[in-house]
């Protein structure tokens, strides 16, 4: 019933278009446009203004797709002058309180953008097989540009507009907007959008950043655990990692605060891309070469820095989970959840969906477990080393291995004890009883994902890197299966032998295991289990 | 998620992939601005003459080929509409399945409330930009412009 | 494997950051807004 007001609003855009291409167009006359239209009432009342954006977002889009055959700069025109109409409306637009005229203005903005995620919806949904994301990243790639051209020296403003956009592209993530995806990926990675948010004066914009990031991992999941690659997906899998390059190279604490949350989302089948991630350390460290020979990793200072975590790592423990760990890391006495932790772990079928990696193992949980247990392990060393040196004389704070705590020292001289039992700090311990338990209570898909999350903690020197290193080494030395010391090798190798990069504190553990005289390596069978195996060891032993 | 949102995701992702985004559809083309403008002198016209091209009158000089360029390469603008009146003026129709011109060599064979039947010149945009002849074309009125 | 990621077209041993040219996930080479065209008036006018 409003086609007639449809059809007026529209020849107002196509007037605007008009004025958009004159070469001699300027402020000046884009603010009489303005001041036209508003007196003709298009921009009074939420309901014909709505009608008037939506009609100008259809409009350019069906601009687009009529045009696109013959001459692509063309072809955007419309959308060009969307961007602009846009753009100089809210540079016009004012708090009508006269108060807070930026709030009014990203709030206005806010708006037209929510109008034209609502006619993206509508042509994803309608047009289907047909629906074209161009003209939609156009619009998007354009008002960011205009509006980084416009607004970034006013950072408070900025970035409230930055978060205005980043909260659009949630909504309009691929899980939502499967036909988008390419177009969204373009955006969020887009130079007036990424690293302006990243830049965001004390990482405000990281928390936001990391949930659109996780958006992306987490639709990428069905595709790429399911093995054979289509075209779609490898483009997809190579754009990813193309950003996540970015990201390692100009944004590598970002990458560090929140590997855990994109762990828990990235399939164990992706391990180059988990690597990435891993690999990240703070640019104000220099790493040790992990090949030098003979390297003292406990003179580091670093590895007793414990590293930001942002991530909320406790998040997938239930309550349950979480109150039986603490009172058992704070008694150690016997608890039932250490009998059940096949079942308390398993994934509850009902929560079983594509997104979930197909593993029968709740993945963030196990995650959670390993690192929320480790913290603990680390903060109780740290107490009864305090207390050591509190009661001992001064003198021995360094002990004979000169190393100032000597628990990683002693540690590596306790493993080689003859009775096999072992003094050192980390054994006989709350956090390493659950650990050997996890080892022995799983099957072997359970252990393997209970390794591959202690694994995942060996990244830059830090205090987690240490401990966990430390704890992968002596669930090894300990364990009477040789099954178990295959998989801990194979949750080890199969994240070196892949193409670069490697994390640190992954190349400092496998060089300890098959160094280290303690730990027997090579006496192991399955080092010569199948010629191809041997000579794969033998090549990373000879590159190590 | 159930598995036919599965199979929903897969074929618009093959959607979306078939639209790979471009350089073209995220950069603007950067026109050359001169950094230092050489001053003209004052007695030419500082700038394009107003609205010469805004009027019909301008168009009528122009000739066909100029016009066909203004429809095809000035896309989306007022000019394009004002050449699109002159050709129209000029007896040609646009098609809008074969997206160019069309003008009657001769009178149609048939003429039914549906299409026109004959002899035409349509306009060759996409080959060696040239008019051409088409005998026996029936071009249909749902087709008209 | 994997693959090698250097083949991805970043420069990677870049001294300056990379996002600054990152023209998209999608193709490679910097934007064209950074290849400022440069027009030099030949010297035979000067």
């Amino acid at each position: 019933d409003n086609s007639v007001l449809r059809e007026q609003l529209a020849f107002i855009f196509a007037e605007w278009i008009r004025v958009y291409q004159l070469p001699t167009s300027n402020d000046k006359d884009y603010g009489a446009f303005i001041n036209s239209i508003q007196q003709q009432g298009v921009l009074k009342g939420e309901e014909i203004s709505s009608l008037f954006f939506r009609v100008c977002t259809e409009m350019s889009v069906e601009s687009y797709i009529k045009y696109k055959v013959t001459n692509t700069a063309a072809a955007y025109q419309g959308v060009d002058a969307f961007v602009k109409l846009i753009v100089t409306l809210v540079k016009h637009y004012s708090d009508p309180q006269g108060v807070n005229h930026s709030g009014a203005k990203v709030t206005y903005l806010t708006t037209l953008l929510s109008i034209i995620v609502l006619v993206l919806a509508q042509a994803h949904e309608q047009r289907r097989g047909q629906f074209n994301q161009k003209p939609f990243l156009r619009l998007f790639s354009g008002l960011l540009t205009e509006m980084m051209t416009s607004y970034e020296s006013s950072p408070a403003m900025y970035f409230q507009i930055l978060t205005a956009f980043s909260n659009t592209f949630h909504t309009l993530q691929p899980l939502v907007f499967p036909g988008f995806t390419y177009g969204w990926l373009s955006l969020i990675s887009h130079r007036a959008f990424m690293p302006k948010l990243l830049l965001a004066e004390n990482g405000k914009g990281w928390a936001s950043f990391q949930k659109l990031l996780v958006c992306l991992l987490r639709f990428l999941i069905p595709f790429l655990v399911g093995g054979e690659m289509r075209d779609t997906t490898r483009e997809l899998y190579k754009g990813t990692l193309r950003v996540l390059l970015v990201l390692l190279h100009d944004f590598p604490e970002f990458l560090c605060d929140y590997h855990f949350s994109f762990c828990d989302v990235i399939p164990h089948s992706c391990i180059q891309l988990r690597n990435l991630i891993l690999s990240a350390f703070p640019r104000n460290m220099r790493l040790p070469d992990p090949f030098t020979p003979n390297l003292k990793v406990d003179l580091l200072t670093e590895i007793h820095q414990p590293p930001r975590v942002l991530s909320d790592y406790t998040s997938s423990l239930t309550v349950t989970l979480k109150r039986d760990v603490d009172t058992y890391l704070r008694t150690r006495e016997q608890a039932p959840f250490l009998e059940n932790l096949r079942e308390i772990l398993a994934m509850d079928p009902s929560n079983q969906d594509l997104y979930s990696g197909g593993s029968k193992y709740n993945v963030p949980m196990i995650n959670s477990l390993v690192l929320y247990v480790g913290v603990n392990g680390i903060a109780q060393l740290h107490a009864t080393s305090r207390t050591n040196s509190d009661a001992a004389a001064p003198a021995s704070a360094a002990t004979e291995n000169g190393t100032e705590n000597g628990t990683a020292q002693e540690d590596s001289n306790a493993v080689s004890s003859p009775q096999g039992t072992s003094s050192s700090p980390i054994a006989q311990t709350a956090p390493m009883d659950i650990f050997q338990r996890l080892l022995m209570e799983l099957d072997s898909e359970g252990r393997y994902l209970f390794l591959s999350a202690i694994a995942n903690q060996l990244r830059y020197p830090n205090s987690h890197t240490h401990y966990f290193s430390r704890v992968l080494l002596y669930l090894f030395f300990e364990a009477s299966q040789e099954t178990i010391k295959e998989q801990i090798t194979r949750v080890l190798l199969e994240r070196l032998i892949v193409n670069r990069p490697h994390p640190w504190g992954l190349l400092i553990t496998f060089i300890e295991l098959i160094k280290n005289p303690r730990y027997a390596f090579w006496d192991h069978a399955f080092t010569r289990i199948d010629p191809d195996i041997e000579k794969l060891f033998d090549s990373v032993s000879r590159s190590v | 998620l159930s598995k036919d949102v599965g199979f929903f995701a897969i074929q618009m992702l093959e959607t979306s992939f078939q639209f790979l985004p471009e350089v073209a559809d995220t950069e603007r083309p950067k026109y050359y601005t001169p950094k230092n403008p050489y001053p003209t002198p004052s007695y030419y016209p500082q700038l394009p003459p107003p609205a010469l091209f805004e009027t019909s009158a301008t168009f009528e000089k122009f000739d066909i080929d100029t016009l066909f360029f203004i429809f095809y390469y000035q896309q989306g603008t007022y000019q394009q509409y004002l050449a699109a009146r002159e050709l129209k003026k000029q007896s040609w129709r646009f098609h809008k399945k074969y997206l160019t011109w069309f003008q009657r060599h001769e009178e149609p064979k048939a003429i039914t409330d549906d299409y026109e039947q004959g002899t035409y010149i349509y306009f060759d945009y996409e080959g060696a930009w040239c008019q051409r002849k088409k005998t026996d074309f029936r071009f249909e009125y749902k087709f008209l412009e | 494997l994997g693959r090698d990621l250097t083949t991805l077209g970043l420069s990677l041993n870049s001294a300056e950051p990379l996002h600054g040219t990152f023209a998209s996930p999608w193709f490679e080479g910097p934007t064209s807004s950074d290849v400022e065209a440069e027009f030099h008036v030949p010297a035979c006018y000067n």
